[in-house]
């Protein structure tokens, strides 16, 4: 989530 | 989360419905992909694994349990239910979708953020929902008779890519450090996909008419 937020996306 | 992912994602929701309603109301599955099914289920095992492992939000969650259960509901539909299996295009539907598959799993194997387990099917899943729309698309060019929630399921998961752009636009000028290129590429050739489609889909809209894709 630190790696620029990407898996909070389905 | 902003409105363009928020639309985005209820894009996505409503698509799913949409087929689970064709298939529970009219008890027939003519015209769907079962090739195109299976991918997205693959597609959502590969990339919703971190369900086990971290949590985002409750609304993350809701959202990932439901593709993954509907995404499995149509399958066993399509599948095993003893009236909806037999309206299925088997004949038609021969999409042979290893040659989408490996490449896309070699190509994770290549090229990914970290070379872990987690990572790479994650990274899979990405370049394979990108193409996973193709077996789906080659049924409709070779059926012809296209009715009117098939095409509506295919516009909205077209749509639902779309939007994600919009929303990736967004948050790169809205969040610091916000970049992700696998997904923005992958997310860029997937929409670029449905181009085609896209433009017959409202030229029938606008005339008010069925759907047609020329063979």
């Amino acid at each position: 989530l630190s790696k620029s937020g990407r898996k909070d996306e389905l | 989360m902003n409105l363009f992912r928020l639309t985005g994602d209820m894009m996505h929701l409503f698509s799913i419905l949409v087929i689970l309603l064709k298939i529970r109301a009219t008890k027939s599955c003519r015209g769907i992909s079962l090739k195109t099914q299976e991918l997205y289920a693959l597609v959502f095992v590969c990339r919703y694994l971190d369900l086990l492992y971290s949590f985002v939000s409750v609304y993350n969650s809701v959202m990932k349990v439901t593709f993954l259960a509907t995404a499995f509901s149509i399958i066993r539909y399509m599948r095993y239910d003893k009236v909806v299996r037999q309206t299925y295009d088997r004949e038609q539907d021969t999409f042979r979708y290893g040659f989408l598959v490996a490449p896309c799993f070699v190509l994770a194997l290549l090229i990914n953020h970290k070379f872990t387990l987690t990572e790479v099917l994650w990274t899979f899943s990405i370049y394979l929902e990108a193409v996973a729309i193709l077996p789906q698309l080659v049924l409709m060019q070779r059926t012809q008779n296209i009715d009117n929630l098939t095409a509506h399921y295919v516009a909205l998961l077209g749509g639902y890519r779309a939007l994600y752009i919009v929303n990736w636009v967004y948050r790169y000028f809205t969040e610091r450090h916000y970049k992700q290129w696998i997904v923005w590429i992958s997310g860029l050739i997937q929409t670029a996909i449905y181009a085609d489609f896209f433009y017959f889909y409202t030229i029938a809209w606008k005339s008010n008419k069925r759907l047609q894709l020329p063979a």
